[in-house]
């Protein structure tokens, strides 16, 4: 029983600092855990702090541009619209200015129904007072041969003719001349005068309607003029040497004798003129009477 | 800690939304103001 007693390990094996060593170890730990994560949110704090100014100065920076960019763009904005409002005046200007143009330019080209942007000379603003052409009216067309050197665009044909404009077409360097018949307004007929690009010896005049009263040229004395010197016959008052207006050769001369003289129109033309002509010359008008006073006074 | 970085987060939410705002906005600005330009050019 002693003995048994003896083998009984009676100690305790008691650890006095059991606790210390077993309790610290997982504070410790806790500890550590925490304090990382501390110093984790806190770098992460500090990151998402530094971003929050970044982003904050990038955000400043951005509204300075934007309101920067908002001057320029009020201050472009201001400077298109003077010129928007500039160009306006100018184009209602220029509109008013082609209408104005258009408008005479219609009322001098009605002849033909044609429009042209052209050069008007001052005569051409004056609006006539009375446009009563009838564009389905009769229209004619007429060549007369003149001088090379003549600048007259004037074409005798019988009747008197008020200028009342002058242009310079796009097709033709030469001025295009407009007349009205001196009887307008109760007359409708007018002309257009204007050398031919073909042949700058040449005047093209183009007549519109027709004439509603007798030809005038048995009162009016016959200038030099185109036709004059077309029909040579000029004893008025020729302008310049029958000479020069005289072909210089046969074959000139058969040029003048062309178709376009041989037309009714040209043929009638010449026959008034000739009249008009004799008719102002004194010796045949003495002739004449005494030819028909012999007639019907034989003895 | 976490109701300050959560606070930050958000903060950072927003000034980012409103950075894309403001440069789509900028955007829009340059492109019309370079528009303006080429028209008076």
């Amino acid at each position: 029983y002693s003995s048994w007693l003896d083998s009984v390990d009676t100690s305790l094996d008691l650890n006095l600092h059991p606790l210390r060593f077993t309790g610290e170890a997982p504070v410790t730990k806790e500890r550590n855990y925490l304090d990382h994560e501390k110093v984790s949110v806190k770098e992460e704090t500090g990151a998402l702090m530094e971003e929050l100014k970044r982003v904050s100065a990038e955000n400043k920076k951005l509204t300075e541009m934007l309101t920067v960019v908002c001057e320029n763009y009020n201050t472009l904005r201001g400077h298109l619209v003077d010129q928007m409002n500039k160009n306006g005046e100018k184009e209602v200007f220029c509109s008013k200015k082609r209408k104005s143009e258009s408008s005479n330019n219609n009322n001098m080209v009605g002849i033909n129904g044609n429009s042209e942007s052209s050069s008007t000379d001052e005569e051409s603003y004056k609006k006539p007072k009375q446009e009563t052409i009838n564009k389905s009216s009769k229209t004619t067309r007429v060549q007369v041969k003149i001088g090379a050197s003549d600048s007259n665009l004037v074409v005798k044909d019988g009747y008197q003719w008020r200028k009342y404009g002058q242009k310079v077409t796009r097709d033709n360097p030469c001025p295009r001349a407009y007349f009205k018949c001196s009887f307008a307004p109760t007359c409708p007929v007018k002309k257009k005068v204007q050398r031919s690009v073909e042949d700058q010896s040449i005047l093209v005049a183009t007549y519109e309607g027709e004439h509603n009263h007798p030809q005038s040229s048995l009162m009016e004395a016959t200038s030099g003029t185109a036709a004059a010197r077309c029909v040579g016959l000029t004893p008025a008052a020729p302008t310049t040497p029958l000479d020069s207006r005289k072909p210089k050769s046969p074959s000139e001369a058969k040029t003048t004798s062309s178709p376009r003289f041989q037309s009714p129109e040209m043929q009638q033309f010449l026959v008034e003129q000739m009249a008009s002509s004799l008719t102002k010359d004194p010796n045949f008008t003495a002739a004449l009477a005494a030819a028909i006073s012999g007639k019907i006074f034989p003895h | 800690v976490k109701e300050e970085t959560g606070a930050l987060m958000e903060e950072l939410k927003r000034v980012n939304a409103e950075n894309k705002k403001l440069t789509e906005m900028l955007s829009v600005v340059c492109e019309n103001y370079n528009t303006l330009r080429g028209h008076l050019m």
